[in-house]
């Protein structure tokens, strides 16, 4: 079983919908799927909701994460947000025994991949989402803030692989947003390129608001507008995931 | 002394863009401001690092907080990040008495404005913010989960009235980053004033690239370009928070 945390401490650089669209993806490919919302905001379990995710459908008398899990659609699953009502506050202990049991019962379940969509900042849940993932996917904005994010977070990987073996490798880099009338979005991604070579992933995620009106009608783009711009380009990525790149 | 803290625990929205040009808007008019980037990022900080900061500004043998305080150009002052080597962790502890204690000395100083960038999720960062400020700005983005986001952020405003009475009034709500070649936009903007009438500027804030390379130049928009969609956007919304609202 795979299992990738989507993080980046920079706010809104396209974790969750990068989340929601790489498990989503992946199911479409008849993987089985479980993504994790471990965000209180609870952004992915919102842009997913009317995504025929059935209450009843968690297998009656499932026990431990099985019987938090919901079907989504078809093999997508998701471990809904612990929500607001729970907001991180600096008492909350996330149990690493449980995360550890968490990803084992997943696994045993025939899950072949963990999504994990964490909070920006990197908090008891960004940690988590590290500690539950032996891999990492990092959104970056096609933008300069967010330049400067990535090599802090490049940095919090390698304490991560340090302080738990077998964890926090990075998957690769996937730039976000990017606005193609624009030249800075060029030179953001020939930098990355240059610094990070074939970790950066070649599939670019075009700025396209229909990804944002998916999200408000609770479905993923690939429900909502298989053929617009966004979804092909979410599409192109989780080709890419599954069989690499077709480039040297 | 008017105090804001810029603030939504939405990543992404605006923050820190709203924050730094708020602040030097109210200084190009003539008022003396103190900017306080309480986001361990620092991305307020780096937004204005080419702005003449100058380490040496300090007042020598300044004492308190004026030892911290920057001079960034005219009468606009930062008080830097803490930097991502103090990185929040759920044992910082943030003194309140400390942020008092701040308020009162650059009251004292003459200061006629305090702008606070917060960072995202209301952790000790967040919540030191609203206690350090009397009122509150909600930078929102005219989509969807940004919405969401802002019904919480009332809601935690409502905690903040009552847990620090004179703390947490809602200044107003900005909607930012606004694509006009979408209806998305318009709707939420429709759907906002309905719902908070005049707490919703009549400002509304494009989308401009020129923000975005402002930043990476490390100067606001209004020294960068002057004229551009995003410098008349946010000089109306610095006119509006001083003047008042134009029309009814
Ligand atoms: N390619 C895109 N084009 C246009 N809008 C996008 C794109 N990707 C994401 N968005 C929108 O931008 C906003 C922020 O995206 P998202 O919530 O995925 O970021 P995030 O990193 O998860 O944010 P947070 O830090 O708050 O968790 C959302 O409203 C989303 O719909
Ligand atoms: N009106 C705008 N048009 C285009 N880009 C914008 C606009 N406002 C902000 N941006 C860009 O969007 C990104 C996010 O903005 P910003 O950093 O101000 O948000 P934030 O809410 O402070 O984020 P965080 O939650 O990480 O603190 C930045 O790269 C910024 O330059
Ligand atoms: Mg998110
Ligand atoms: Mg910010």
């Amino acid at each position: 079983m795979r299992s990738v945390a989507v993080a980046n401490q920079k706010g809104g650089v396209g974790k969750t919908t990068t989340a929601i669209h790489l498990a989503h993806g992946l199911a479409l490919s008849g993987r089985r799927v479980a993504l994790i919302d471990l965000d209180p905001q609870g952004n992915a379990t919102l842009a997913i909701q009317s995504m025929g995710l059935d209450e009843a459908a968690g297998e009656s008398g499932a026990e431990g994460v099985f019987a938090l899990l919901r079907r989504v659609s078809g093999e997508l699953w998701l471990l809904p947000s612990s929500g607001s009502s729970r907001n991180l506050g600096p008492d909350t202990k996330l149990d690493t025994r449980g995360l550890v049991r968490l990803s084992a019962e997943l696994e045993k379940g025939g899950f072949e991949w963990l999504v994990v969509d964490c909070p920006p900042r990197m908090d008891h849940w960004g940690w988590a989402g590290l500690q539950l993932c032996q891999e990492v996917l990092i959104p970056v904005q096609a933008e300069f803030l967010a330049m400067q994010g990535l090599s802090q977070m490049l940095r919090t990987l390698e304490q991560a692989q340090a302080q738990f073996p077998g964890h926090g490798e990075l998957m690769g880099v996937l730039v976000t947003m990017v606005d193609q009338r624009h030249p800075i979005a060029r030179d953001v991604v020939q930098d990355l390129r240059q610094n990070l070579g074939p970790k950066v992933f070649e599939s670019l995620i075009f700025r396209d608001m229909q990804l944002v009106e998916a999200a408000s009608h609770g479905k993923t783009i690939f429900e909502y507008n298989l053929f617009c711009k966004g979804a092909l380009a979410y599409a192109d990525f989780v080709r890419e995931v599954v069989h690499g790149r077709t480039s040297t």
